[in-house]
């Protein structure tokens, strides 16, 4: 039965992108079935796994016109990673969307007769509480929150939370939280460990036990299409990332 | 004569708040008139100066209600620098505002009485293209595009020119981009430096002379609700900064 999870928040550039692409990857290189829906105008996850930002079958048509996901399923480097692409028809589809009845539940109902194509089904967000980061989230079991330890990360949480009580209240009574992930770590700086520890404080054992440390590499791969694992299998980067597989998959085995 | 510029980009995290604040604080350091509006739902250039986030009086009662903008201001520990303040009300302002007739006007015409009374008007934008952005552009005389030399960065910056010039085209033929800033530049790696020649070449002399480098006290000050100039003086990112603020008066004296 696959598991939907959206990797959400609505602050700008804490790492949401970056960790669905490599988490993504990193689930594939284990064999597991993996599906990635890139809910972003900006598709940088559809262009981070080498697969061109203008495709015309994209999850925008399937918004849209409800044409059914597994006829825009695209293959990528990895075996079992497919991906329904993004394109930049998506920047206008939130005013398009909701002239629709129960717009909300779009994409809940475009997921459901593949959800069990895949173990995995995971969702990456625009950086904002509208109408895509609500369809993703009425569609999800759970979240997956990244967040940079740097004050203007910590402020915006309360308004996330409260977002995601709202959808499970009148949605999605399934939707929990799967962890909050540490991305960008640098733990040579006061700030960084002041709000780790406030970040530990306020969330305990949601915060995830894998930390994303700064690296390099991770800002080079997108450049070549291509997930971490495949451009340095040995960098600082992959092993957080695939560490951060490992740790998901053992928890996943637990509940 | 007041100038309004806007703070955009869509994608997140490069840095948008950090200049407004930053540059508005270092304009009226040199006794400049300057109004931030703070357009962003997430509120941190509010609280990047100093401001609480849940004041009743925000942008979105003027937004929704036509309330003079005189009547929201709100002012700093700088004594030229004044700010209308965000709060979450913003989170679901879009949906309500495409409700008006002409919602692309709304801030043009709340800026329209009080333009006058500043220098310079510094709107921050959400970093998308949506509803509160597109009101945005609509208002200014010019755009100032903060870029971090990174790829999902340069990827994205061709929907945003797609959508300058159609505003251009269709509601204000008087917008213009100011520059191109970049940010948060790490001279000591070749993705940096790459991503800055790929800039150079396609924005040419667009691009801003002064660079901001990455620097943590960026990051700290925000914590303290002051800006740069108040909080570290002495720091790289307090002199960029002043530098950013002094390129800027410059070319507008030419102009
Ligand atoms: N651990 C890391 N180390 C170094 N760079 C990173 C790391 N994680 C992400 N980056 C880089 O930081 C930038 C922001 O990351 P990313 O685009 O994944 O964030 P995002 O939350 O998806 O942004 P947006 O809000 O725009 O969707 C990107 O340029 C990315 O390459
Ligand atoms: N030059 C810099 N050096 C170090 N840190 C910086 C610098 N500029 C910004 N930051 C930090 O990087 C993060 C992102 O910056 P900021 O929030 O200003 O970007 P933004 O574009 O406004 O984000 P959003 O898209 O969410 O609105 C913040 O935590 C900020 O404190
Ligand atoms: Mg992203
Ligand atoms: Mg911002």
């Amino acid at each position: 039965m696959g598991k939907v999870v959206c990797i959400a928040n609505q602050k700008g550039g804490v790492g949401k992108t970056t960790t669905i692409i490599n988490l993504a990857a990193s689930m594939a290189a284990a064999e597991r079935k993996v599906l990635v829906i890139d809910m972003d105008p900006q598709a940088n996850a559809t262009s981070g796994l080498g697969i061109p930002r203008n495709t015309r079958n994209s999850i925008y048509r399937a918004l849209i016109s409800m044409k059914p996901l597994v006829e825009l399923f695209v293959s990528t480097e990895l075996e079992t990673l497919k991906i329904v692409p993004s394109n930049k028809d998506l920047i206008g589809a939130e005013l398009e969307l909701i002239e629709f009845k129960n717009w909300q539940l779009r994409l809940r109902d475009l997921i459901e007769p593949i959800k069990n194509y895949f173990e995995f089904i995971l969702v990456d967000c625009p950086p904002s509480l509208g109408v895509l980061t609500l369809n993703a989230l009425v569609a999800s079991d759970a979240v997956l929150v990244p967040m940079q330890c740097e004050y203007f990360s910590l402020e915006g949480v309360s308004d996330l939370l409260d977002t995601i009580r709202r959808i499970r209240a009148n949605y999605n009574n399934r939707l929990e939280i799967m962890g909050v992930l540490l991305t960008m770590y640098d733990d040579r700086t006061n700030l960084a460990r002041q709000v780790r520890e406030n970040i530990n404080t306020h969330f305990k054992d949601l915060v995830l036990k894998t930390v994303i440390p700064r690296n390099i590499k991770l800002g080079e791969c997108p450049s070549f299409g291509k997930p971490i694992l495949l451009y340095d299998i040995k960098s600082k980067g992959a092993e957080a990332y695939l560490n951060l597989a490992k740790e998901i998959l053992r928890n996943e085995k637990k509940s």
